[in-house]
């Protein structure tokens, strides 16, 4: 059996709610450590890992791991009709892994609501990356920002092109782009140093210099999603797909893959 | 123009 319980408005389902432009089913494994989510979107240019640890829920229980295909929108749109203060408890029982339980409880626990979702094969969407800790020693270099920053940048630069150019050497990380109606640049100096400031630009990983163009469609769902959390963490190299990472809490994460754009 | 490139050449599908 697995079932977590969380309040309404939780950070999972404000997740949810942010990734939603991106795909619509998603795979889930679930295990006594924590909930995790792999997704990849229709055009396999985006793919989605996150994990929350089980102490981010109210209340947490996984008796045996499992992997189920959830269709997320119509997740989203069962939460949606939760109110104000209900308690959301989301089950899957060993007797029936046809579908999942969605029950929300008022506060003053006179009403329940109670829903099942169908689950859905969702085993395309799993992949087979590496462990982070033997990705993040690949990447040529690791910024961190705020995401209210990384989130202005996206939206600065999308008025001019629909693509941004990363730049980053030990000096200046740059965001450009270039259109039919002029320029942008925006350039920070970062700090460097293992141990960012909450509201610095810091390079904390640098192995060389490394430009990367990406849509900014894509860039603009991961800044969506990060300004959940106050810093956002951004890796590039020329052989990976370019990483965006948050953290949840001590040891969650939620971490998008974006395949850049490349010139023949 | 760039090409936007997609992700399976990066990871391996199971």
């Amino acid at each position: 059996m697995f079932e977590l319980t969380m309040a309404k408005g939780s950070i999972l389902q404000g997740v949810l709610e942010a990734i939603l432009d991106l795909v619509n089913v998603a795979n889930v494994d679930c295990s006594s450590k924590g909930f995790s989510l792999q997704a990849l979107d229709t055009e396999h240019v985006v793919f989605l890992s996150l994990f929350f640890p089980s102490e981010v829920f109210r209340s947490y229980r996984c008796d045996e791991d499992c992997s189920m295909g959830i269709a997320i929108a119509d997740m989203v749109d069962l939460l949606r009709a939760s109110n104000d203060g209900d308690i959301i408890t989301i089950k899957v029982t060993d007797q029936n892994f046809e579908d999942i339980t969605i029950t929300f409880e008022s506060p003053d626990k006179t009403k329940t609501t109670d829903m099942d979702l169908q689950l859905v094969d969702a085993r395309s969407h799993r992949l087979k990356i590496s462990e982070w800790h033997d990705m993040e020693s690949e990447y040529q270099a690791i910024f961190c920002m705020p995401s209210a920053q990384f989130m202005l940048n996206c939206k600065s630069l999308s008025v001019i092109d629909d693509d941004v150019v990363i730049r980053v050497n030990e000096e200046v990380i740059s965001f450009s782009t270039k259109g039919k109606s002029g320029c942008v640049n925006i350039s920070h100096v970062p700090n460097k140093t293992d141990n960012p400031e909450k509201a610095s630009v810091t390079l904390t990983h640098m192995r060389g210099p490394v430009s990367l163009t990406l849509n900014l469609r894509y860039m603009k769902s991961c800044a969506k999603v990060s300004t959940l959390f106050d810093q956002v963490k951004i890796g590039l190299s020329t052989k990976l797909p370019l990483m965006v990472e948050c953290k949840i809490a001590e040891k969650g994460y939620i971490r998008y893959f974006v395949a850049p754009k490349i010139t023949e | 123009s760039p090409t936007q490139k997609t992700l399976d050449r990066f990871f391996q599908s199971s």
